[in-house]
């Protein structure tokens, strides 16, 4: 999270962190998201996350056996604190396109049901018609991470500092929905193929300075419902251009969730 | 000299026809054609001498026992008969004619000439007589006739009287009613039946004839014709005739047989009567607390039933099992087959646990019996209730803890989403 700040503890109850490991081909294969719990034992992502890293277009996830799942989570540093757990099943969206990010999104079922309380608690999906059209340009939204706050460290720098770059305490930042042919355009008229389809939505402003950034992916962009005071993920961190996170002109990319809920129900159920 | 004709038709004529007959002379003619055929006789000519009564010559028809006619001369007079155009018709199959002339004659007489031809007996017309007539149907034919009977009845060996079938009749209920076949319509005659009334031992068999009977009887002779007889274990009662009740009786056992005869005739309306089984009594039973019994009868006795229920609330104790209804019989000893059993309140006992909630009960003591109520709740406020009801439930009659908004059926705590604990900074849209 870049230019935001420390989270409190239940602030994002929602909020899991989901820590890849698969070191049976690659040695310190290891990678890290986030992503937000929907049930006691449903957790929605990005699928970027959660794909096989292999070099190929296929889209199959990673082992579920090398996948960790971390609930009721504040400072990385004290994840014995923290509720685990292990995965019973990973959904990945089928459609997820690795080349323009298209349908990045995913979900993970843990083997063992968690326990609501202070730390623990569901976010809601798009549920009442006005959630269900998606995010409205301008409209304020809260996105929360343990991934990368400085941004003027490179992931070669990250990861050859064992990762004590990035944020120990949960960070969040406050971002604006940005008008979707705003975005569009701004990505489109730059020399890279980049595309931000109809299930995207940018957030971020247009001088920069607060940004999500590497780590956070899967991460809710959360807003609360006017109505019912609920917070609603309305967004998947899910990508951005290659300039530093935080860049002038640079928007971050999110999955749109509200395209998504009858794929969420169609594996999770309607409960 | 004699002549025997058993032709069915022919001709008869006097000697020496169309010539005078002689004096002196006397022929017989037998006459005989089948069963079922009479025979009858006429005349085309006649002409004997005449004299008072017929006293010199004569024709005379005779049947089997008894003389038909006797005819002398030409025409009928007020002492003498001849036969002008009459036929003469036998009452059997046989008619004997014997002509007679004395040793002289004063004029020349010419004798006879007869015709005879067997016609057929319509014996449905004519038997009307008790003993040959048929029961129910007649049919007759040339020679003969038959007899048939209604549907239901079988032709009884005479030919004539029609029986009924009823020697397998069994009662095996506790009471009931038997009569005489087709009552009270005049029962089958020629028939035997037998009535069994067969209960389980125990049972003491009561009879009990309908005031009037109408058995066919004699002034004189007891019940020569048909009659009742009843065995009953070691016991005979009856017979049983006329039109006098036997009344109640009291067979002092389970199985008691009920014969009755009917001869080849009369016709009388039979018999009607009830019977029923009595066993030992058993002592009255009272109905326990909080509970009652059905039926609820001044007596009891063997194979009654009763059916101990409780009021609602309360459920039925037999030893360690509850249950709705207890059922006792009174057993021919004349003993209970079990002890009433007592009325339990009936308990809920302890409720089902609900995942992520909590049971709350309204009594202080954590009642689960009858009318007591508990109330489901969720961990608040990381859980709510779905459906969202009240979550009260109360034990209801049947020891089931129940709900007005979902019956027996429990809620669920369902996690509540997009709302931490701790407040998120607030949004203003720009």
């Amino acid at each position: 999270i870049i230019g935001g700040r420390n989270a409190e503890p239940g602030s994002f109850p929602w909020q899991a962190l989901i820590v890849v490991e698969d070191t049976s081909r690659v040695p310190n294969d290891k990678w890290f998201g986030s992503g937000a719990l929907l049930s006691d034992s449903w957790v929605l992502t990005a699928a970027h996350v959660l794909r096989s890293q292999r070099r190929d277009n296929t889209v199959i996830p990673v082992s579920k056996e090398h996948v960790t799942v971390y609930l009721g989570l504040h400072d990385v540093r004290r994840k014995t604190a923290a509720v685990n757990r292990t995965v019973e099943k990973i959904v990945l969206h089928a459609g997820f396109d690795i080349q323009n990010y298209n349908h990045d999104i995913a979900l993970v079922k843990l083997r063992e049901g968690v326990a609501m309380g202070p730390y623990v608690m569901p976010v809601c999906l798009p549920q009442f018609e006005r959630e269900l059209e998606g995010p409205h340009p301008n409209t304020l939204g809260l996105v929360a991470g343990w991934g990368i706050s400085n941004p003027n460290i490179t992931v070669d720098e990250i990861i050859s500092s064992g990762m004590r770059t990035l944020s120990d305490i949960l960070q969040y930042v406050k971002l604006p929905v940005v008008p979707h042919a705003e975005c569009k355009e701004s990505y489109e008229s730059r020399s890279g193929n980049y595309s931000v389809t109809e299930n995207m939505f940018c957030a971020g402003y247009y001088e920069g300075g607060k940004d999500t950034c590497l780590g956070d992916s899967g991460g809710a962009f959360v807003i609360q419902d006017p109505g019912t005071q609920r917070w609603v993920a309305q967004g998947l961190v899910s990508w951005g251009g290659p300039e530093e996170c935080g860049s002038k002109q640079v928007y971050g990319v999110y999955t749109k969730v509200s395209n998504y809920v009858d794929w969420v129900e169609e594996h999770v159920g309607a409960s | 000299d004699a002549v025997d004709l058993t032709d069915m038709f022919g001709e008869i004529q006097s000697p020496n026809f169309p010539d005078s007959y002689p004096s002196d002379s006397e022929v017989t003619w037998n006459i005989s054609v089948p069963d079922g055929f009479r025979i009858k006789l006429y005349f085309m000519h006649f002409d004997l001498e005449s004299s008072y009564l017929c006293e010199y010559d004569y024709l005379k028809i005779e049947a089997e026992d008894q003389v038909l006619a006797t005819f002398c001369g030409r025409e009928t007079t007020d002492t003498e008969q001849a036969p002008g155009q009459q036929a003469i018709l036998s009452p059997g199959s046989y008619m004997g004619l014997t002509f007679r002339s004395d040793f002289s004659n004063e004029e020349r007489f010419t004798g006879f000439e007869a015709h005879y031809t067997a016609v057929d007996v319509d014996e449905c017309l004519e038997k009307s007589d008790e003993e040959l007539a048929c029961d129910h149907y007649c049919h007759n034919y040339i020679g003969g006739y038959y007899c048939s009977c209604r549907f239901g009845y079988i032709l009884h060996s005479d030919n004539r009287t029609c029986k009924v079938e009823c020697s397998d009749n069994l009662f095996t209920q506790r009471s009931g009613v038997i009569t005489s076949a087709d009552f009270p319509n005049p029962y089958p005659k020629s028939s035997d039946c037998l009535y069994r009334v067969e209960l389980e031992d125990g049972f003491f068999i009561t009879l009990q004839f309908e005031d009037s009977i109408d058995i066919e009887d004699h002034p004189e002779v007891s019940c020569p014709y048909d009659y009742i007889k009843i065995k009953a274990g070691p016991l005979e009662f009856g017979p049983f005739c006329g039109e006098k009740s036997p009344g109640r009786i009291e067979t002092q056992t389970n199985s008691v047989q009920i014969l009755f005869h009917s001869d080849n005739s009369g016709e009388n309306q039979g018999w009607k009567l009830s019977y029923t089984a009595t066993g030992n009594s058993c002592p009255l039973v009272q109905p326990p607390i909080n509970g009652k019994i059905d039926p609820l009868q001044a007596r009891y006795s063997f194979k009654d039933q009763v059916v101990i229920s409780c009021n609602p609330g309360y459920k039925v104790l037999k030893g360690d099992v509850e249950s709705d209804t207890f059922q006792i019989e009174c057993l021919k000893d004349g003993t209970w087959s079990n002890k009433v059993p007592i009325c339990k309140m009936a308990d809920c006992r302890a409720p089902a646990e609900l995942e992520h909630g909590f049971i709350t009960f309204t009594s202080r003591s954590n009642l689960t019996t009858y009318r007591s109520a508990i109330r489901y709740s969720c961990q608040h406020p990381y859980y709510r209730m779905a459906p969202n009801v009240t979550g009260l439930y109360t034990c209801d009659e049947n020891g089931v803890w129940r709900s007005e908004e979902l019956g027996t059926k429990l809620p669920s705590c369902r996690p509540v989403c997009g709302r931490p604990v701790r407040p998120l900074p607030g949004i203003i849209k720009r």
